[in-house]
């Protein structure tokens, strides 16, 4: 997290707030609401209270104007700059405003959700800088994320605490039932990482942990640590297993008894569908992993210590299995918990080991770590 | 004879476009480029640098497909500089 210089915050924790207009795309009970919830973030974890005015000068005046609407900071039409505040201070000081030219909503993933966009330029308004955290909230990149089950992230939580302390109303040792630990952002050179899943897609790789998943670039070793919602509001978090099929050109994602299909970076129309219409009995409720076996054109599905073989040509599952991993794959150790075909190995990952194996022979070669591909 | 980093050309002037006016927005880049083209040069390498380590990308000061892709996001109009 970042503050502005000088740790500029609020001398006083009762602030005030004011709606000066609305925007036509929501009933103003909506906005209303958005409006009110985005302050209780922040509420939520410091001192800070607010309390709405319906006329005169409110310490947050927020309100929404489009292109050149008197503060020297013109927005830019559909997209691009959503909206913008501005620190503590007097004047303009605490002030939201937000792009009329957008789209915002308040129930779906289409357009940009309001509560979140007030959320961050919130923070602003307290004293907050942009996070480079991109899981945070202060993160400067839109992303959608439900807002039913939204949950400040321990970044943020630490950024607006270092201006204004914790919630007294909450004591640690109680923390608040209704929602769950702060999200954080995974470390790709956490050597205890254990992945959800992995999988190459079109040359690149793509490496999937919580919330996220990891870019991984043949001509870089800088992976980028981006949100799975900012590419793809429809597949979920904490996925189990991700493989390409090179036949289809397709990858697929697996979460419990769920499949989605992505062609590049775009998801395929008609999904999600079940695991049985990619050939799984109807017994198996979940996979822990995926891989596409070059050698023999089969796809090789994990469900911890066994897997099956499916035969995309004949798109029917082979014989005789599921089969004991550690029966083909001699020396795997552990449940399969990600599984990854590249450049002539098959790597079978257990929690935070990886296991080595030539994919022609199955011959284990080496025991890595899981964030081995991270460029740490 | 001057000796300075020059930017591969990129896709399109829309595109030269996009850079430069994300680097003013939210990265303080000056207009400098016409007074003295290789300071701007220069300037506008720094400023992708400091974008680029921001957003956790490759830092090269070069402009690539990944960069411009973040550039095209939509996003808050508040500067990344702290300043």
């Amino acid at each position: 997290y970042t503050t502005f210089p000088g740790n500029t915050k609020w001398k006083t924790n009762k602030l005030t707030y004011r709606i000066v207009n609305y925007t036509p795309d929501l009933p103003q009970s909506e906005v209303d609401r958005a409006i009110e919830n985005a302050l209780q973030v922040w509420a939520r974890v410091t001192p800070l209270r607010f309390t709405r005015l319906y006329s005169g000068t409110a310490d947050i005046m927020i309100s929404f104007g489009r292109g050149d609407h008197g503060d020297g900071y013109p927005f830019d039409g559909p997209d691009g700059t959503l909206a913008h505040a501005f620190a503590p201070s007097v004047g303009i000081g605490g002030d939201a405003h937000f792009d009329e030219d957008e789209t915002f909503t308040s129930r779906s993933s289409s357009g940009y959700n309001l509560f979140l966009v007030a959320a961050h330029e919130f923070g602003h308004a307290l004293g907050l800088s942009h996070s480079t955290d991109p899981g945070a909230l202060m993160y400067p990149v839109y992303s959608y994320t439900d807002p039913e089950r939204f949950s400040l992230p321990l970044d943020d939580i630490r950024g607006i605490q270092s201006l204004y302390g914790p919630n007294p109303d909450v004591t640690p040792e109680k923390p608040d039932p209704e929602k769950p630990t702060p999200p954080t952002t995974p470390n790709a050179c956490d050597p205890n990482l254990v992945i959800d899943g992995i999988t190459t897609l079109r040359g690149e790789m793509m490496v999937f942990k919580n919330r996220f998943f990891w870019r991984v670039y043949p001509q870089s070793n800088q992976p980028e640590l981006t949100l799975i919602k900012s590419f793809w509001p429809d597949i979920p978090d904490n996925i189990d297993a991700a493989y390409e099929s090179i036949k289809a050109d397709r990858v697929f994602i697996f979460k419990g008894e769920k499949v989605w299909a992505l062609s590049g970076y775009d998801v395929v129309s008609g999904y999600p569908k079940t695991l049985s219409s990619m050939g799984l009995p109807a017994t198996v409720k979940r996979i822990t992993a995926a891989l596409y076996d070059e050698v023999s054109g089969k796809t090789l599905f994990f469900d911890n210590k066994y897997y099956y073989s499916y035969d995309e040509t004949k798109r029917q599952m082979d014989k005789g299995y599921p089969k004991l991993v550690e029966k083909s794959f001699v020396g795997m150790q552990g449940g399969v918990t990600a599984a990854l075909q590249y450049r002539g190995f098959t790597y079978l990952f257990s929690g935070s080991n990886m296991h080595e194996f030539s994919s022609r022979s199955k011959k284990l070669h080496r025991v890595l770590r899981s964030n081995y591909f991270l460029g740490c | 004879a001057h000796c300075a980093p020059l930017l591969p050309p990129l896709s399109s002037t829309q595109d030269q476009k996009v850079v430069e006016t994300y680097l003013m927005k939210f990265y303080d880049l000056k207009n400098e480029t016409d007074s003295d083209p290789h300071r701007g040069v220069h300037q506008m390498t720094l400023k992708l640098k400091e974008m680029q380590q921001f957003f956790g990308l490759e830092v090269t000061g070069v402009m690539d497909s990944n960069t411009l892709e973040v550039m095209k996001k939509p996003r808050c109009g508040v500067p990344d500089l702290a300043e």
